[in-house]
């Protein structure tokens, strides 16, 4: 059954969709059967492969957690074979306030993604910039977290504060909950910032730092308007080419497991 | 009495916190009596002057939102003189959740800063990547809204659902809310894409676009690493100068109105 993979990183703009957009698209290229869901009410995710808004309209992330409609109705085709996706509306803000009273409400997305396991060898989900009802339910269907870790001072600042959330998650509602990784975005080698943060990550947190470090490509940042992955738009630049080569490290990394 | 203006946009890392902190230090040079409220749980604006996590402990803005602190307790001076801050913990998240079904709890914030409203001449209000009850209670108390926009495809997405908001806010909890304007940050003159959306928000928006672009400048992502604004870090800067121009031409705003 699939691998369930959450993205999450509570600080803003770290790379959290652009990891999950290309990640999913480089396992995807790799021969596996790829689920991406889309849990940011923003649908960033979700336009980054071109899903126009009426398409979602009906079968989206947010009518999986009211329970209007199941998973396999939700998944929707991408132009990426092996490749689907699960999109959101905006509308999937209000979800937390409307859970906030429900029984089990922190396993809403797990329960729902059971349908769909057995079709997928990886399951990724995209989280919002927060540690609210929507990435906590992520984290309880997950069995890992990758986390996209933006090589700049704030980002560095909001980290301790997402291990903390995590291992709260460990210890009470999703005991198997491991952390696969922190990956750097970002990197901008002539900006020394970029290089402190590195060293100051990798002292801490040793092996659990991917080798593979996204550097700063505009062709990453213009992808998104053409509707495409990177790996698509341009699969020649440094952007595409470091998310290829985090597939290849993940996929490493489970074979040991 | 003061001025309030939040800084708000849903949309992470587009340079909410940075704009936040950099204007106010502005205008606190150009003489004004500034506080500063930081309403992010993740504290980005308390680290921007150096304010330590003790110092934050017991007075802060989620004990203000309790209503275990009143305001003038609060507020902490900063090196710059004419400029206080109104600090965050992480705690602050919790507030989602424990305000949900208090009375008036979109109103909190705008009751708790009355007391302190006649001791300064602006408040600025940073928030969080969000558009929950954080954000709202900000939107609530404040008299105009700034909307940093990261010259990015993503980001501009975003901008007609925070409008949306915020047009939701006008009709019903704050009729005196307004839109004082939309600044372009991390504009990069190398990117065609900035040029773009750059274009694209001038068409659309026309004279709500501030003159003022805030380039991508490294120093200003140094700036938080040593607790200072660039503007006290590096003031001959690019960064520091387009904050000190977009202060002169918010000034130059409000006396026209
Ligand atoms: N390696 C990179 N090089 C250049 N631009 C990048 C890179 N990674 C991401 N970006 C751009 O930076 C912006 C932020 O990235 P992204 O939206 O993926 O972050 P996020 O963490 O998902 O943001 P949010 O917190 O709003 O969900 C986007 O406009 C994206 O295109
Ligand atoms: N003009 C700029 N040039 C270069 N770096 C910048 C610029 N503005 C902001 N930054 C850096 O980009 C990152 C994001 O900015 P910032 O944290 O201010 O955004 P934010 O909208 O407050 O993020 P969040 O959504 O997490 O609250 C920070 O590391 C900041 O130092
Ligand atoms: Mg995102
Ligand atoms: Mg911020």
């Amino acid at each position: 059954t699939a691998r369930i993979i959450v993205i999450a990183n509570q600080k803003g703009g770290v790379g959290k969709t652009t990891t999950s957009v290309n990640l999913a698209t480089a396992m995807a290229a790799c021969g596996r059967r790829v689920l991406l869901v889309d849990f940011d009410p923003q649908g960033n995710a979700s336009t980054g492969f071109g899903i126009d808004l009426d398409a979602r309209r009906e079968t989206n992330s947010y009518r999986l957690l009211t329970g209007e409609v199941d998973a396999s109705a939700a998944c929707h085709k991408t132009d990426i074979s092996g490749l689907d996706i699960l999109p959101a509306i905006v509308d999937l803000s209000a979800a937390e306030i409307e859970l906030a009273d429900v029984d089990a409400r922190e396993f809403r997305l797990q329960t729902a993604l059971q349908m769909v396991v057995h079709q997928y060898d990886y399951i990724f989900i995209d989280c919002p910039p927060s540690l609210g009802l929507l990435t906590v339910n992520a984290l309880c269907a997950a069995d890992c977290v990758i986390v996209p870790l933006q090589c700049e001072f704030y980002a560095l600042e909001g980290l301790s504060q997402l291990m903390r959330t995590i291992e709260m998650v460990q210890q009470g509602l999703n005991r198997n909950l491991v952390v696969q990784g922190i990956v750097l975005t970002m990197f901008d080698s002539r900006n020394k910032l970029s290089e402190m943060v590195a060293n100051d990550v990798r002292s801490h947190f040793g092996n659990l730092v991917y080798h593979t470090v996204i550097p700063r490509n505009v062709r990453i940042s213009e992808a998104p308007s053409f509707g495409q992955p990177v790996l698509i738009y341009d699969l020649k630049c440094a952007g595409a080419q470091a998310y290829v080569a985090l597939a290849a490290e993940l996929l490493s990394q489970e074979k040991e497991a």
